[in-house]
């Protein structure tokens, strides 16, 4: 599902390059379960914000679900995005003057699903992660985990094929944790891919492969 | 140096009200080492807020370094915070536009520390939490945990009395969260009072005491 060869990243800036990625190399097949873990500023994010085509590199070459990324107008890669990525953003990235109901429901708007069904289905994933009683909520009136759960069900929405998760129980206490983490081990057993980012060895015990980064390179990658 | 009375928050919304802090009594003294823990959305951030003279209860006392938080205005408030209160938040709150450095450095510009000794202490304190060659980075520039230490970093750099940290080593690595903890434990044993909310069992170990938040009440208060 995901190729990525000799894939780069640099950011540029006034004081001098970060090389934020060198060189990855690594293949993930449909349904597999990786955790992604490492040093803070290692490049995790910066690695998930390219799978998730939220980016693009400076060289390399990516192809997710057969699409060479590369190749992709902004436009085209939105769309992508739409269809086959659900991302748990690590800062959550909700719209702050919108209700938990109708952030959730974004995804859905996007692809063009009738307003009953949005709603409907935006109301079954915040039951499912325990925030049936804040819909109607906007973020700056939720406590930290329980944006990130919106976060999470939002990534749920649109049914993805691929779910990229960057520390998606950060801010989360352990009951609260384990229920996530059940939601997404049922939902990798259904046949989703899951990739996700976290420092917790708990958490990353849920996949079936580590793959370790440091300094922008892969460190390890085991099963 | 912290005490509250029947402390009480209660949030109106159009929905209905939420009691995120139900009467809460606390005594806190100089120089301890206390660890919040609890569910999400228990009341935790919303007990810190209070303590940190962020926000005023709906009902109780609240009394800190001797001074009745009811009795003073905001801006008596803000000075007090800048004086007393080293706060980490949640959600990090930095300034987008503004380089790591000036963020670290905004407690001593509103004190009216000279420009010198503001960006020499800023620059140390950005040094403790291992970020000296990120200094003129903006936070959009910094990854999820480098945001954390700036915030960590700027809680410090007025030499806080009292030092609120609200899950401070959420988007760390193990490592790196080791060595925010041991500057965390340096501070405690030089004499200042810490409040940390954690959902990590392994944070709240280095705390002396701990105290469990349930539905906006205190569950278990344990030495
Ligand atoms: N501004 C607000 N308006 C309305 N309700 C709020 C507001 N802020 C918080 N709440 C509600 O108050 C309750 C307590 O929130 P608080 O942020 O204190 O929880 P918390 O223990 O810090 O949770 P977490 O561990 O998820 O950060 C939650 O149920 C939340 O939905
Ligand atoms: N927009 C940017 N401009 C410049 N440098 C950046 C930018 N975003 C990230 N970086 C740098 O690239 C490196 C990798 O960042 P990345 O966010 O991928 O790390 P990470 O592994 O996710 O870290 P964390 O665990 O702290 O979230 C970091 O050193 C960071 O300072
Ligand atoms: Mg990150
Ligand atoms: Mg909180």
């Amino acid at each position: 599902l995901i190729q990525a060869r000799n894939l780069s990243r640099v950011y540029r800036l006034g004081g001098g390059d970060v090389h934020a990625l060198r060189g990855i190399d690594i293949d993930i097949d449909e349904g597999e379960y990786v955790a992604v873990m490492g040093a803070s500023g290692s490049g995790k994010s910066t690695f998930m914000n390219l799978v998730g085509a939220l980016d693009t590199p400076t060289s390399g070459e990516l192809t997710i679900a057969g699409e060479r990324l590369a190749d992709r107008s902004p436009d085209q890669l939105a769309a992508f995005r739409n269809r086959v990525v659900g991302f748990v953003f690590q800062q959550f990235n909700l719209l702050p003057r919108t209700t938990a109901l109708d952030n959730v429901a974004l995804p859905l708007l996007y692809r063009g699903t009738p307003a009953a069904r949005r709603q409907a289905r935006a109301r079954e994933c915040l039951e499912m992660v325990g925030l049936g009683d804040r819909m109607d909520h906007h973020p700056s009136q939720l406590s930290g985990g329980q944006q990130q759960r919106v976060a999470i069900a939002r990534a749920l929405a649109n049914e993805p094929r691929l779910l990229l998760a960057d520390e998606p129980t950060g801010a989360l206490d352990s009951r609260t944790s384990e229920d996530v983490m059940a939601i997404f081990d049922s939902l990798n057993a259904s046949g989703i891919t899951i990739m996700l980012v976290t420092h917790e060895e708990d958490v990353g015990a849920h996949a079936r492969r580590r793959v370790i980064f440091r300094d922008g390179r892969i460190l390890e990658d085991r099963s």
